[in-house]
């Protein structure tokens, strides 16, 4: 009986001339942590469902990726956040869109596809529906960083639009490459 | 953005994606993750998908699904069919981007026409791989 999964963590112009040593084992090692985390599910027999959840959930408490804490941030300076999830036994999905104060999106978008019969809800009926279920809720600071706040800023002043990242050598941890 | 996608002990598989989106976005704008079928897809009968990238080209051209049609209909593989959608589909648009995938059988693949993409994969075989750059 066997099982496997795969991540990924987000696409862009990261090149290993622009990330610093520390930074690319940061990396490895978040991305290591949220396999780690979806393949001890799937190891004592648990759910797909559960192993995308952990894996995602790792990711999303991390700032090094564009989802959950160290989102990235709108035109307006707010953060918007949006997960799906689908059961490929039954093609049940769920899905959550331009929530700001769920701490786990994807954990919204189970809640969705399990609790409700429809597939997407968005903004403040999906945080509503989010806050009946108990699901952990968090203010704004927690998922501001200030590295996606001087990235924001670059973009207005030219004015345009950066998927998440666009590599360059900086000292935090949190790369920018180009993509989210 | 990041995506999972698995496949546990009953052969059940199962995607998902979560996203901040893009810099600088207009307020109210949603991209290709919450979208079944663009940024996610999951078919025990084909395959899992989970995109990130340009999410309006992975909308436009149904992305995650595209690939379990192709499985399903054009007989390609998962690699085959990562890579179209990514090389020709995506390309052709202008869009950017990645795709990682994993099929009935437990075959893993991922494709991307950026430079890098944080991306593992871990089996029961004991394999396990993190890449970054191309």
């Amino acid at each position: 009986k066997s099982f496997a999964l795969v991540i990924h963590g987000g696409a862009g112009t990261i090149k290993k001339e622009y990330l610093s040593e520390a930074q690319e084992k940061a990396y490895r090692e978040k991305l290591e942590e949220a396999l780690n985390a979806g393949y001890s599910v799937l190891k004592k027999g648990g759910s797909s469902i559960t192993a995308v959840q952990k894996a995602i959930n790792v990711m999303e408490n991390s700032p090094l990726f564009n989802a959950g804490k160290g989102a990235v941030f709108n035109s307006l300076g707010k953060q918007e956040m949006d997960a799906s999830i689908m059961d490929g036994k039954t093609l049940n999905s769920g899905a959550v869109a331009g929530v700001s104060h769920i701490k786990n999106p994807i954990n919204a978008a189970i809640l969705v596809k399990d609790s409700t019969r429809h597939v997407m809800l968005s903004g403040k009926g999906a945080e509503d529906f989010a806050k009946q279920y108990h699901l952990a809720m968090e203010d704004a600071k927690y998922f501001y960083t200030e590295k996606r706040y001087q990235q924001l800023l670059k973009m207005q002043k030219r004015d345009s639009v950066q998927l998440d990242h666009s590599t360059s050598m900086i000292n935090t941890l949190i790369d920018d490459h180009k993509l989210g | 953005t990041v995506g999972c996608v698995a496949i546990d002990k009953a052969g059940n598989i199962a995607a998902g994606t979560s996203t901040g989106g893009m810099t600088n976005k207009k307020y109210g704008r949603i991209g290709d993750s919450p979208i079944i079928g663009a940024g996610t897809y999951a078919n025990n009968k084909t395959c899992g998908i989970s995109a990130t990238g340009t999410g309006e080209y992975f909308i436009r051209t149904l992305a995650a699904h595209e690939v379990s049609a192709m499985m399903m209909y054009k007989d390609l593989t998962l690699k085959e069919a990562i890579k179209q959608v990514i090389h020709v589909e995506i390309d052709s648009l202008g869009g950017d981007g990645g795709l990682i995938g994993l099929d009935k059988n437990g075959n893993i693949a991922w494709d991307f026409n950026t430079a890098g993409m944080y991306r593992g994969y871990k089996t029961s075989a004991g394999d396990q791989k993190i890449e970054i750059f191309k």
